[in-house]
C-alpha cells in the first residue's frame, strides 16, 4: 500500500503548475525514500527531474516500490479541485490500476475523493552524469522569471553569459536587442541576493519557449539556481519548500 | 543560425 499526505495541498498544486505545460504524462516512482519523477518533453529538448522526500510529507507509507504512470493534465485538473488549505492524501494499493486523491477541508466535515486511472508507460530513462559546472548562479526566482518574460519579446533565444563580473542575459531579433546584466550582491543567502560561483566563464544560448515553461516553478521558492558549462545542458533548479526539488535540464542551441 | 540540440546527445539512455 502507498499513502502520502500533505496538510496543505498548496505545494502539490504549485508542483503541478510547474510541470503541466511541459509534460503530458510522467512516471511517478514511489519508494520508501519518497517520490521521484524523471521525464522529458516530447521533443527531448528538456527534462524534468523532481524529488519529493518521504520525510517532507506529514504521513508517508510505501510498502512496495511503485511505478505509476500518470496523466499530468488529469492530475492537474484534480488538484485544481482542492483549495490551498485542504489536506491532500494520495493512496494506491500494491500493483495499482488507479490512484486516489482525497481532499479534506479543515474544520469542515467534507471529504472529496477523486480516482485517476493510471497509464502504462514506456518511458525512456536517461542517465545524467554528475557534472561540475563552470558557473553556478543563485538569484531571485522572480527576477529570473521577469528577465525570461521580458527578453522573450525580442527574440527566440536567450543567450546567457557569465563571467566574474556578473551574469548577462541577451536576446536579439529583427526589432532590436535586449540585455539585462546582474552583478553579484555583497550579501549572500538572502532571498534577493545574487551569488556567482565561477570556475570558467560561459556563454550559451537557450530557447525562450522552454525557459518560459521553467519559470512556472517561480511560486515554489524565492531563489533559483542556474548551473552552466559551455556546450552542455543548463540546469535550472527550484526547491520545493522543505520537501524536495525540481530540476529542469535544457539542451543548448548550438551554432550551425 | 542556431540549431536546437536534444538531451539524448548529452545523456545516455538507461
Amino acid at each position: 500500500m502507498f499513502e502520502a499526505r500533505l496538510t496543505q495541498s498548496a505545494i502539490l498544486k504549485k508542483v503541478l503548475d510547474a510541470i503541466k505545460d511541459l509534460l503530458t504524462e510522467a512516471t511517478f516512482e514511489c519508494t520508501d525514500s519518497g517520490i521521484q519523477v524523471q521525464a522529458m518533453d516530447n521533443a527531448h529538448v528538456s527534462l524534468v527531474s523532481m524529488n519529493l522526500r518521504s520525510d517532507g510529507f506529514d504521513k508517508y507509507r510505501c510498502d512496495r516500490n511503485l511505478s505509476m504512470g500518470m496523466s499530468i493534465a488529469v492530475m492537474s485538473k484534480i488538484l485544481k479541485c482542492a483549495t490551498t488549505n485542504d489536506t491532500v492524501t494520495m493512496r494506491a494499493v500494491d500493483n495499482p490500476d488507479t490512484i486516489e486523491f482525497m481532499f479534506d477541508t479543515p474544520g469542515k466535515d467534507v471529504q472529496a475523493q477523486y480516482e485517476m486511472k493510471l497509464i502504462n508507460m514506456d518511458q525512456e530513462h536517461l542517465g545524467i552524469p554528475e557534472t561540475v559546472y563552470s558557473c553556478v548562479v543563485k538569484m531571485p526566482s522572480q527576477e529570473f522569471a521577469r528577465i525570461v518574460r521580458d527578453l522573450s519579446q525580442f527574440g527566440e533565444n536567450i543567450t546567457i553569459a557569465c563571467t566574474k563580473e556578473g551574469i548577462k542575459f541577451s536576446a536579439a531579433g529583427d526589432t532590436g536587442t535586449a540585455n539585462v546584466k546582474l552583478a553579484q550582491t555583497a550579501d549572500s543567502g538572502e532571498s534577493d541576493s545574487v551569488t556567482i560561483e565561477m570556475q570558467e566563464s560561459v556563454k550559451l544560448s537557450f530557447s525562450c519557449r522552454y525557459l518560459n515553461f521553467f519559470i512556472k516553478a517561480t511560486p515554489l521558492c524565492e531563489q533559483v539556481q542556474l548551473s552552466l558549462s559551455n556546450d552542455v545542458p543548463l540546469v535550472c533548479e527550484f526547491n520545493i519548500g522543505e520537501i524536495g526539488h525540481i530540476k529542469y535540464y535544457l539542451a543548448p542551441k548550438i551554432e550551425d | 543560425g542556431n540549431k536546437q540540440t536534444t538531451l539524448t546527445s548529452f545523456f545516455t539512455k538507461k
